[in-house]
């Protein structure tokens, strides 16, 4: 899923997958299947906005480097938000 | 705070757990103790009560795994996610799962599993991730020190909400301090004073002793009330050389010469009194100066004479290479000991007019007082 970065740090592919693994497990990003547009609520820039007012960062709907260290944190496995 | 959809919560108060199996980083009894320390940080605020059960579905079933372990909400090897539970509700509900590739301990290395459980707890009692960085049910696993834990207001206030405050169940802990002189005209500076601190869930009594009657002290309170002792235990003889309490068993043990009682609240426990030489004394021992359960190691230290003596509560049994004499292990506080509490990782030990401060963590007094500054005279 493409992720909208803050441009001013590199993140690897391997950066972005585990990006998105934390947003589905804790911020019910669901994947949207090939070619059928998501509902402006499911995006994964709204995912993000969602965590950083949780964490209290600042909300931009990117993935900047501070959002990126706290999903590194040691957690509990249970959603923040979501069914 | 936050709750679950639905605000899902347990419709009853009494509810059953289960560990499964047992992680390879702690001993059984650690574990146990882990989780038992972590259920009693909710009983403690609410009327909620847990037992533990070894057999059959319990409300909350507790275990160990990796990776994938059943439950489709796999977890991730080491770091990362570090255990889950479910909201409450039938099946699954309610059920804490740990990550067993994770290092667990029960101080600040590797994830402490007491902290873990208490928060995945929340969760199987129906509350979700707070956004406050203090509580409890804060998503981001910290490790808040060794002394005692102290459930933040925000956790408190959600669990409060679920399941309403806690009943006025009293615990106690206590202080032990014997009076000589008659009671009629209690004099704070020479006479030695018992004491036992009466906690309700909200309330927290100073309790003491004389003779035939205590006082209870509530620490907003100038006066102290005096009742009569055999008003609350009628079975008790007068004037007790010692008494403690045990958090973990809820029981308060108190002693009058070679004889120990067990009280639950009110009651005396069937089969007491017991002599104290069934605990381990030596037979000739004649009584017990004083005693004081220190919560964090689990031991109960008697004193008697220039001697102390420990006990480990959760084997029940004496520890090898006792006694000791005070003077050796708690130098400066004299060689004997008229009285003892255990607050907030300070043992006070009264010895005629005087009161030591003696912190745990750094073995060495820093303080010295006068007996009576417990009422601030």
């Amino acid at each position: 899923i493409p992720i909208p970065l803050e441009d001013s740090h590199e993140f690897t592919e391997k950066d972005l997958q585990f990006a998105e693994r934390y947003l589905r497990t804790h911020y019910d990003l669901r994947p949207n299947p090939a070619g059928i547009m998501r509902k402006s609520g499911n995006t994964v820039a709204a995912k993000l906005r969602e965590m950083q007012a949780f964490f209290g960062l600042e909300v931009t709907g990117k993935l900047d480097e501070e959002t990126y260290e706290l999903m590194q944190k040691p957690r509990c496995g249970v959603p923040d938000v979501g069914e | 705070y936050n709750f679950f959809p639905r605000k899902l919560k347990w419709s009853k108060m009494n509810l059953t757990y289960r560990i499964m199996n047992y992680t390879s980083d702690l001993r059984r009894n650690e574990v146990d103790r882990a989780f038992r320390k972590a259920f009693k940080v909710w009983s403690d605020v609410t009327p909620l009560n847990f037992t533990r059960i070894r057999s059959g579905i319990a409300d909350i079933m507790i275990s160990f795994g990796t990776k994938e372990h059943g439950d489709f909400y796999p977890f991730d090897g080491p770091s990362g996610l570090l255990a889950h539970a479910f909201p409450p509700g039938p099946d699954y509900g309610g059920d804490a799962h740990f990550d067993d590739d994770e290092v667990w301990s029960d101080d600040s290395k590797g994830y402490n599993l007491f902290l873990v459980a208490a928060h995945e707890f929340g969760h199987s009692l129906g509350l979700e991730h707070s956004r406050d960085p203090g509580a409890l049910m804060f998503p981001i696993y910290t490790y808040t020190g060794k002394t005692g834990f102290v459930l933040p207001d925000d956790d408190v206030q959600g669990i409060q909400e679920l399941y309403g405050k806690s009943g006025t169940v009293y615990s106690i802990f206590y202080v032990t301090i014997t009076i000589n002189s008659p009671v009629t005209y209690f004099n704070y500076n020479t006479s030695k004073i018992l004491l036992f601190c009466a906690m309700t869930r909200n309330l927290k009594y100073i309790l003491f002793f004389s003779t035939r009657f205590f006082w209870r002290l509530h620490p907003q309170m100038v006066e102290a009330e005096l009742v009569l002792l055999k008003s609350f235990w009628p079975e008790l003889p007068n004037k007790i050389d010692a008494a403690y309490e045990n958090p973990i068993k809820d029981l308060v043990f108190m002693f009058k010469g070679k004889k120990v009682w067990a009280l639950n609240g009110y009651d005396i426990v069937e089969d007491f009194p017991k002599k104290i030489y069934e605990m381990g004394f030596p037979k000739e021992m004649k009584r017990i100066d004083a005693a004081v359960h220190v919560k964090d190691t689990g031991k109960t230290l008697f004193f008697t004479g220039n001697k102390y003596w420990s006990y480990d509560e959760e084997a029940e049994v004496m520890e090898a290479g006792y006694p000791r004499l005070i003077e050796e292990e708690f130098a400066g506080i004299g060689d004997k000991v008229d009285a003892v509490y255990e607050r907030n990782g300070y043992l006070y030990f009264f010895n005629g007019p005087l009161q030591f401060e003696y912190s745990i963590w750094s073995q060495r007094i820093v303080r010295v007082l006068h007996t009576n500054s417990l009422f601030w005279c």
